[in-house]
């Protein structure tokens, strides 16, 4: 479940990148 | 004599400025007008905050989903994930069809 922690950080930037 | 007009010279105020708009629409469909304040469809805030709502760690399925909301197609919630994702508001866990929300926490 590695992969897991990875996708959510990896979200994690997107939404703060695409956040205003 | 004196050069009165230059041809070509660099313009002065071409009014063609393209707005900063988002770019996000993926998908085929661009007339989803009902936004609410978070600038989401109300599909999408329905899909989001049904992922959001799942307490699984490993997330929720696109078919859970569609179970769930069954006057929505199947299409129209796969759009409204990948744009849930692209924004960083998801994001797949086990697979590309689970699904779990960053901001749940």
């Amino acid at each position: 479940l590695d992969r897991i922690a990875r996708n959510k950080r990896a979200a994690l930037e997107r939404l703060s990148s695409a956040q205003t | 004599g004196k050069p009165q007009t230059m041809p070509g010279a660099r313009g002065g105020m071409t009014s063609d400025i393209t707005p900063m708009s988002r770019p996000a629409m993926g998908g085929g469909y661009a007339g989803a007008n009902d936004m609410t304040n978070n600038g989401l469809s109300a599909n999408q805030n329905q899909v989001l905050s049904l992922i959001r709502s799942c307490p699984d760690p490993q997330g929720i399925s696109i078919q859970d989903l569609k179970q769930r909301l069954s006057g929505i197609s199947l299409t129209v919630i796969k759009q409204a994930v990948e744009f849930l994702s692209n924004e960083g508001h998801i994001f797949s866990t086990i697979d590309e069809d689970h699904f779990k929300s960053t901001d749940s926490d």
